[in-house]
């Protein structure tokens, strides 16, 4: 039980550390209360955005907290590798350099499994290999509308609605 | 393993039949507020998150159906995945036929059982629960927990 | 007591109507479950974007409930005018075109206003006469980068920190 | 009434002295995240918003002063504030000697009672629980309400 625990939580913690490295080049971790009885303890995030001092998230602005919390589910995600993942909007609160960073490094991920984001920034789409568009008809009916899809030649093919 | 397409029958926003076709690699959907987006998520959660409808944010499986006037009385998603050189369909389905609600699910074009659909589930490694699925609001969740939810949240993945 | 609270409900309600259709074009409202017994009620807010049917905003998207509660917001602020006016990114969820409408929006209220606003959005502080960009010089100071003032002719001065 | 300037010395993320000069109209503060933006709300509510502590994001008043090696012990933060023809200058200043932290209001650069401040920020009309200042976050907190908390919240303007 308590061995479980920890061995997920030092795993959790490791992947956390090095990603969000990789996100900012700052320095963050997890912190547990008590490692001899873990199952009763607290877990707080802290984080150092570069040239900062090392504190809780809650400290930290809007943005800050929110590549730190993305940093950690990412965490999650790599413990248990699933051939699938969809993220909504997980950039809503990023400026232009960090939406970026966070682009990179979903189209890399892509290359291990398939990426479905959703997502209002050009900073972030401009890394994805298809495009999905909607929008609605004026009646409430969503319509697909457009759908950039790389050839394997990497070359843009771009299609109305379905692709045939 | 990765999704083919997502069919979608009067699902939410999705009046009528519409297919969206997916590739491998980083896909992005785009578009305005309202238009559609999430509710493709959904749509996939809906076949594949058989064990949480919360997630879902519906309060009644009748609101699945697209509204409309006279209102419909069924809507249905189906998902083409192919895995290595195999390829499946899994459907699931809501009918409102007024006294209650049925949720019924297909596999290959065949009736399936609920245990037989959440063990092909399982097989695809799809980790619902260590957040393969972010859902629109998930993060801000995160930032307002507590240290013991954090705890919990983590002992729920062990 | 009941007759100041409700008309204050009617008066929000009235101005949140108003600013919703101003930037959708739709329909909103405030319901309160019992006018005759309003201290003990609850209030909710019903949106139908155009095109769309009047719905609890729980069951709309990000935006359009980000939007509905703008409207609210404002709709608070005009029952208490006052002159100056803070208002940080609360444009984070919204797509181009509404961020637009949010954008000119403020541009006219600060006619009688002093507003000052945080946005990340360029749809947004294309709108403003001023602009105050902050930095961080890497070890966490914040630095004032650039200022542009519309002077009272309409053309735009660049400035480096202090306006001379 | 317009507030002209905002002067911080040692105020969070501002060390030494920044001021930051304000115009009529409409001012957009830009900026990468954690550089500082939602600061100069904080140190606009640290002199206006004396009633309440929770809207500016610290834990503890020592919090306010930057961090900085070894520690200072001083932070203030000034508003020069025009009314028609009238000109003041408001500050707020935290001291940090050690043992106990103290707070002073200054008017026109003298010592001002408590009292005296509050009914000037009165006379300003900056009605901050109708939300006159909007916080980041604000908004989806009034999402996540609940239909009694949303009838609270009117009930506190009346
Ligand atoms: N059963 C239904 N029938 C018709 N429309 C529905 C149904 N359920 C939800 N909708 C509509 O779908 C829309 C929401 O779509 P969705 O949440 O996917 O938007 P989105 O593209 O993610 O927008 P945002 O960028 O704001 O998050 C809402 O306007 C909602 O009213
Ligand atoms: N007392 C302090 N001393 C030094 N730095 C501080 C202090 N208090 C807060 N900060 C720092 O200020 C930064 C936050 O600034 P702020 O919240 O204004 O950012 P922001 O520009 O609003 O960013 P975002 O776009 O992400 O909301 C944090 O990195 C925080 O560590
Ligand atoms: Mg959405
Ligand atoms: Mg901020």
């Amino acid at each position: 039980e308590k061995k479980t625990f920890l061995d997920l939580f030092d795993g959790i913690n490791k992947n956390f550390k090095e990603i969000y490295y990789r996100l900012t080049g700052g320095e963050a971790t997890l912190e547990i209360t008590s490692r001899d009885d873990p199952l009763n303890s607290e877990i707080y995030i802290k984080a150092m955005p570069k040239g900062k001092y090392m504190i809780k998230i809650d400290a930290l602005s809007g943005g800050e907290k929110s590549v730190a919390v993305l940093a950690l589910i990412l965490a999650f995600q790599n413990e248990k590798p699933s051939p699938v993942y969809y993220l909504d909007e997980v950039d809503m609160f990023l400026d232009g350099y960090n939406a970026e960073q966070v682009g990179k490094l979903f189209r890399e991920n892509s290359k291990k499994a398939q990426v479905i984001m959703v997502s209002l920034k050009k900073a972030v789409s401009k890394f994805a290999t298809n495009i999905i568009g909607v929008t609605t008809d004026g009646h409430g009916n969503t319509k697909i509308v457009e759908k950039y899809m790389e050839e394997d030649d990497g070359e843009k093919r771009d299609s109305q609605g379905d692709n045939k | 393993m990765i999704i083919e397409s997502i069919e979608m029958e009067n699902f939410k926003s999705y009046g009528k039949k519409v297919t969206v076709r997916l590739k491998d690699g980083f896909t992005v959907i785009i578009g305005p507020n309202g238009s559609g987006k999430s509710n493709l998520g959904d749509a996939m959660l809906f076949v594949l998150g058989a064990k949480s409808n919360k997630a879902i944010r519906v309060d009644r499986a009748a609101d699945f159906i697209h509204k409309s006037d006279p209102p419909l009385k069924r809507c249905s998603v189906t998902l083409t995945i192919s895995e290595g050189d195999k390829k499946y369909t899994l459907s699931r389905e809501i009918v409102n036929n007024g006294n209650e609600i049925k949720s019924n699910y297909y596999l290959n074009g065949k009736r399936a059982r609920y245990l037989d659909v959440l063990k092909l589930i399982d097989s695809f490694h799809i980790y619902l629960d260590s957040y393969s699925f972010v859902l629109q609001g998930d993060i801000n969740n995160i930032i307002k927990m507590s240290g013991a939810e954090r705890r919990k949240l983590i002992e729920s993945m062990a």
